[in-house]
């Protein structure tokens, strides 16, 4: 899983 | 997600909030930028597509719906419902200066080469630059009778927690997103130029015409 990809911030 | 994150979340749409009731109380957008806030909604739009793809949580979709709904609406009231008050002839930024460079540098500078993917990449770059028409208009006039402290306040309090949080977010959990990170701290210095503009010219123009 790459982390910076899912884009959970806003 | 640490407790940066739900403070700093809503700082932003506080602050698109505040500047909405105060338009729909003054029944005036005088002084506010259509064209910064047109960029917001812009930046959100190009920012959560990934609504359509991926589901995070029902917080991260609501927010962004939140953060969607609440720029959209500010759009609406200074382009259409309140048109007559916005000071377009002082709002002369060329967003095409921002716009393109920022178009440029998302698709050679990103995480991953796809559509979405640079899509994202070209709000978070644009973020960081898409209060310089405010910034300008500031400069210009010198007054924001509508921009109150609250708006500013928030605004600045949404920077700094995010910069928080991706201080903790790499030290506890080995996340850092180089992106978003550097975008962020072009903004945060934009914001400080902001803030410094309106200590400068603002209060101390409020602070002239004070009846003696």
């Amino acid at each position: 899983k790459n982390a910076v990809l899912t884009h959970d911030e806003l | 997600m640490n407790i940066f994150r739900p403070t700093g979340d809503p700082s932003h749409p506080a602050a698109i909030v505040i500047l909405l009731l105060k338009i729909w109380k003054t029944r005036s957008c005088a002084g506010i930028s259509g064209k910064s806030q047109l960029l917001f909604a812009l930046v959100f739009t190009t920012r959560y597509l990934g609504l359509f793809t991926s589901f995070i949580s029902l917080y991260n979709t609501s927010m962004k719906l939140i953060y969607i709904a609440c720029s959209y609406a500010t759009v609406y009231l200074i382009y259409m419902k309140f048109k007559a008050t916005y000071d377009g002839n002082h709002d002369t930024f060329r967003v095409e200066f921002l716009v393109v460079p920022v178009g440029g540098v998302s698709f050679l500078v990103n995480h991953d080469f796809s559509p979405l993917e640079i899509l994202w990449t070209f709000s978070i770059y644009l973020e960081s630059v898409a209060i310089l028409p405010q910034l300008f208009m500031i400069s210009k006039t010198g007054e924001t009778e509508t921009i109150t402290n609250h708006y500013l306040f928030f605004l600045c309090l949404s920077r700094a927690l995010y910069l928080v949080n991706w201080i903790w977010r790499f030290y506890f959990e080995g996340f850092f997103d180089l992106i978003a990170v550097v975008a962020g701290g072009v903004q945060t210095i934009l914001y400080c130029d902001f803030f410094y503009l309106h200590l400068t010219k603002v209060l101390k123009g409020k602070k002239l015409s004070l009846p003696a």
